[in-house]
C-alpha cells in the first residue's frame, strides 16, 4: 500500500512542520536527515532539487509505505524563472518508470508505485492575492498531477481574513484555468459530487501544523504556544489541518490514487505512447 | 519639520498596516488612495516602482510633515534581479535635488529635506533566516541610508522562534557586513552607546500592526482578534512595535536626520562633487 505525496513551496512555509503533523511522526526529509544540524536554518540548494523520503506508518490500522517529496530551493531565489521544471520533470520521470515496467513482457505483479498521488501547494498568508509564481507552477502542475493548494501557516490570517483571501484565490485559479483536486465530474458519481461540492467550497484549507504538545485539561493537545494564547491544530475553530488530514488520509486517499491512475497517469501513457 | 520613512518588501507583509499604526493616522499610500477599492487586493505593478505620499500630522504636540514611501512590485516577481535599483536611484535623486538646493546662489533659508531619514526594511517571518534577495537588497541600501530591518507579521512566530530568528539574521548580516541602524560609533557618545547597545541588542523588533481596536475591560486597545487570542499591538509580551515607535518617533527621529544628513548626504556630496 503505497501513498506518495509532493511538497511544493518555498522555504519557510511549515512544509516539514506540516508533513510531521499529518502523520503524527517525523516523516518529513529534514526530521529525518543527519545532514542539517536541528539549530541550524535549512541552507536554500543553488537550484532546485527534488528530495524523497519513505516510510513504512501505520493508518487506521493499514500499513503503509508513505513517501515524502519536496522541493528545497524553490521559490528561494532572486531569479525564480522556470523553478517549476524540476518538478514537472520528477512527476513525469515517475510515469515514465511505471509505464516502462508496466509494458515489460516480464512486468511484476505488483508494480512499485513512486508515482506522485498529490502535490500540496504552500500558499504563503499573505491575505492579499497568489504571488505569480503561485499561478505559474499551478497552471503547469494541474495538468500533470492532482494539486491541493493550502493556505499555510494560516494562524497569521483571522477567520475574516482567511474567507477574502480563499475568494481571491479561488477567483485567481478560475481566470487562469487552473483545476485543483477534487476537479468536478472527474471519478464523482452523484454521492461523491455532493461531498466534493462541500469541499470545493471550504478549499483551500487553511492549515497549522505543530509537532509540539500541550496540557489542555489534562488533555495533550498538539499546537503552538504563544503569548496570547494556544492555537490548536485539530480545532476546527482554529484551523482546517484536521479537514486536510481526514481527506488526505481517511476520505479522500483512494480516490487520489485511482484519480492518478486513471487520468493523469493515462494522459502521459497516451502521449508517450503516440510519440 | 519633515520626517521621511521608506518601507520595502514584498507585497503583503503587513507595510500599509504598520505605517498607518506607527502614526495611528492613515497614512500609508493605499490608505489615502482612491485608486484601488478596498475590496480588491493591490495590484502587482509589472516593474518596481516608488511612491510616496505626505501628509501633515501632530507627534507629541509637534507638527510633522511626514512622507512615507513605498515600494510596490519589490520582490513580487518570479524573477526579481536588481529589483533594487529603482528604490537607491529614488534615494541618491533625493540627495541630488538637495545638493542643487544647496549649492544655489539664492538658495532657500529652509532647504525642503526629502532625503529619506530611515528604510524599514520587511523580513518575512520564515522563522528560519534572510532570504537572498533580503541580503543582496540590505548590502546595497545601507551604503546610501539607514536601514532598520523589521521582523514583520511576527505574531507568526512564538517568543522562541522569534528568538532563533533574530540571532540567524543578525550572524548573516554580520557576516555580509551590512551595517543596521543604530551604527556602532556614529553620532553616539558614551551615554547614547550604551541605550544603542541594548536597542542593537534587541533588533530586529519583531513588529505586529493593527488599525483596529477592542476592548479589554473597558480599554480600547489596538491589536489582531483571533479565535485564539487578542494580539495587542502595543503589549510588550506581544511584540515589540512600542520599541519601534519610540525609536521613531520619540528617541531617535533627532538622530535618524542627523546620521541622514551628516554622513549619508555628505557620502553623497563628496563623490558627487569630486566627479
Ligand atoms: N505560525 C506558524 N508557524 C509554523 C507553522 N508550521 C511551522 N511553523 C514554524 O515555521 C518555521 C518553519 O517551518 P518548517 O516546517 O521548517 O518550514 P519549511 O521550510 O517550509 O519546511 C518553524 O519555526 C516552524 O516552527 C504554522 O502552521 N504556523
Ligand atoms: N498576522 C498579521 N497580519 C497582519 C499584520 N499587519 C497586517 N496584517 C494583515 O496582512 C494583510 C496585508 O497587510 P498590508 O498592510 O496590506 O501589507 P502590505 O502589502 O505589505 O502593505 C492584511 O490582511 C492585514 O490585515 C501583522 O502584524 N500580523
Amino acid at each position: 500500500f503505497e501513498f506518495n505525496i509532493m511538497v511544493v513551496g518555498p522555504s519557510g512555509l511549515g512544509k516539514s512542520t506540516l508533513v510531521n503533523t499529518l502523520f503524527k511522526a517525523k516523516v518529513s526529509r529534514r526530521a529525518c536527515s543527519t545532514e542539517d544540524s536541528q539549530a541550524d536554518a535549512p541552507p536554500i540548494p543553488q537550484s532546485v532539487q527534488v528530495k524523497s523520503v519513505s516510510h513504512v506508518i501505520e493508518e487506521s490500522g493499514v500499513r503503509l509505505k508513505l513517501t515524502v517529496t519536496d522541493t528545497p530551493g524553490f521559490g528561494d531565489h532572486i531569479n525564480n524563472e522556470n523553478c517549476w521544471i524540476p518538478i514537472i520533470e520528477y512527476i513525469n520521470e515517475q510515469y515514465e518508470k511505471y509505464l516502462s515496467e508496466e509494458i515489460n513482457i516480464n512486468r511484476k505483479k505488483h508494480i512499485p508505485d513512486t508515482r506522485v498521488h498529490v502535490c500540496l501547494y504552500f500558499v504563503a498568508p499573505t491575505g492579499h492575492n497568489l504571488k505569480p509564481l503561485d499561478i505559474e507552477v499551478m497552471k503547469r502542475l494541474d495538468k500533470v498531477c492532482n494539486v491541493m493548494p493550502v493556505i499555510s501557516k494560516a494562524d497569521t490570517l483571522t477567520i475574516d481574513e482567511r474567507l477574502t483571501f480563499k475568494s481571491r484565490i479561488k477567483e485567481e485559479l478560475k481566470k487562469h484555468g487552473v483545476q485543483t483536486y477534487p476537479m468536478k465530474g472527474v471519478n464523482e458519481d452523484e454521492e461523491d459530487a455532493k461531498i466534493n461540492d462541500i469541499l470545493r467550497d471550504q478549499m483551500p484549507f487553511a492549515v497549522v501544523g505543530s509537532d509540539k504538545s500541550h496540557d489542555v485539561d489534562g488533555k495533550k493537545v498538539l499546537g503552538r504556544l504563544t503569548n496570547w494564547g494556544l492555537i490548536e491544530v485539530e480545532n476546527p475553530n482554529h484551523c482546517e489541518f484536521s479537514n486536510l488530514r481526514d481527506m488526505l488520509i481517511r476520505t479522500h486517499m483512494q480516490d487520489l490514487k485511482e484519480v492518478t491512475d486513471n487520468i493523469h497517469y493515462e494522459n502521459f501513457r497516451r502521449e508517450r505512447l503516440a510519440a
